[in-house]
């Protein structure tokens, strides 16, 4: 931290330009957001003005930028920089307008890299641990999650102090999807041995079926180098789970992610054409494994690890009854439980038919 | 004139190593330190120091690991030292 940080709690910002990536209205939000995550943890306040000199001073500029004596470098690497609290420059923030910002995980999530470059701007420097906001490298989360970890809310509490609001309005922690709300759903499932592990955002839950225990973590606990919002993943005959995201999967052995991972998903024989895996399941009766992606599946077959012919097949046709996009899929005792939205289908591949449907939070024992 | 890939990917490597350590890990100069600092922290004592931050192996020197790290997209606020 740079103390003594600001010595007044009421601070201005103005968004001196706009970049033309987005539509002002989802830049203003963006950057209003990234205010509010700290204001919720501080006693700060934060005004916008539209004129004047304002104490954090917002803009896009590209390569040498006015008089700021630091230089943008084009697209990538560097995407923003903040200075700490002070006159002139003090808690202005910059964004490389040669990055693509956006409102969503493509490109740069620009109310992600705002509420990290506004830590800056408050009085914080870089944290090493990875699952801090304040970690200098980008990584995106779902902007359903509460950014802060307990390492960020710590620094800035260190500065400024708590929020004055009751404590139950403050996260301690970083909160979480609630499992045993009525609409929960989950990015992926698999097994784990005798678990069942379901993620979601940066978070994995472990389900050990047998006594009914649930236990909640950050994915980053357990695999520090995976990223968050995992699409897809899957337990093998080899006792490896293989995680998938956008179109790089990781290969997991117990702790460690094996040597020259992430790789690309057509070095498993997928056309360039399929940029995603929406869920896998491996079936353990037959060492087949089922990728799912949009309407279509594809069969890999584990023994001699390539892609079966005659596929893609429509989904319904070999799974009747499950017609929705398939957000995750396990195998249990030899039944598939195919999850989409807060629903999930239990599915007997042997008969070829659903067996029942149920919540996708019935594991948890709500 | 024939080209040497691996050379001009070395040299790319390298230059991205010195420019990745000067903006985030070059040490402030010292407002006390009267003359000039007799022995600027080396290449390697700076990648060490990057190494340690990001929980890497600290070697000293550019492995692999490090250059994939070095060329993650990030924050242009220097890991250490005061960032104004």
């Amino acid at each position: 931290v740079t103390l003594p940080g600001w010595k007044k709690s009421k601070l201005t910002y103005r968004i001196v330009n706009h970049t033309p990536d987005m539509s002002k209205e989802d830049v203003d939000k963006a950057i209003q957001k990234a205010f509010k995550v700290w204001s919720t943890v501080t006693p700060l306040i934060f005004t916008r003005i539209h004129e004047g000199i304002a104490d954090i001073m917002i803009a896009f500029g590209t390569k040498a930028h006015g008089r700021c004596p630091r230089y943008f470098d084009g697209p990538l690497g560097v995407l923003a920089h903040a200075f700490p609290p002070g006159n002139g420059f003090g808690g202005d923030v910059h964004f490389d307008e040669d990055e693509d910002w956006t409102t969503g995980s493509a490109g740069f999530n620009l109310f992600l890299v705002a509420a990290h470059e506004i830590g800056h701007a408050l009085g914080l420097s870089h944290s090493n641990d990875q699952r801090a906001l304040m970690f200098p490298n980008y990584a995106y989360v779902s902007p359903s999650e509460f950014p802060l970890s307990p390492d960020d809310i710590s620094g800035i509490q260190s500065i400024y102090g708590s929020s004055p609001n009751a404590p139950d309005k403050r996260p301690a922690t970083p909160t979480s999807p609630k499992t045993c709300g009525s609409q929960v759903s989950f990015n992926a499932v698999t097994t784990l041995r005798r678990e069942v592990i379901f993620l979601k955002g940066r978070h994995l839950w472990r389900v050990y079926p047998d006594n009914s225990e649930v236990e909640r973590e950050l994915i980053s606990t357990f695999w520090p180098t995976l990223p968050p919002g995992i699409e897809a993943v899957y337990e093998n005959m080899k006792d490896q789970i293989l995680f998938f995201k956008g179109n790089k999967f990781w290969v997991i052995s117990g702790y460690q992610v094996l040597l020259g991972y992430p790789k690309n998903i057509n070095t498993l024989g997928f056309p360039k054409g399929v940029k995603k895996i929406d869920a896998a399941v491996c079936n353990k009766n037959t060492g087949k494994t089922d990728f799912f992606t949009g309407d279509k599946y594809w069969r890999f077959d584990e023994n001699s690890q390539s892609m079966e012919k005659g596929y893609p097949r429509q989904i319904v046709h070999d799974f009747p009854g499950i017609s929705k996009k398939v957000d995750a899929v396990f195998q249990q005792k030899g039944l598939f439980y195919f999850f989409h939205g807060s629903k999930q289908w239990e599915f007997d591949p042997t008969a070829k038919k659903v067996v029942r449907e149920i919540n996708s939070n019935s594991w948890f024992n709500c | 004139l024939p080209t040497h890939p691996e050379k001009d990917n070395k040299d790319n490597d390298e230059k991205l190593v010195q420019d990745y350590l000067n903006k985030f890990y070059a040490v402030e100069p010292d407002p006390n330190q009267l003359g000039w600092k007799l022995n600027p922290e080396s290449t390697s004592e700076k990648l060490q120091k990057m190494q340690q931050f990001f929980g890497l192996k600290v070697t000293g020197k550019p492995d692999s690991e490090t250059l994939k790290m070095m060329k993650k997209p990030r924050c242009g606020v220097p890991d250490v030292g005061l960032y104004g």
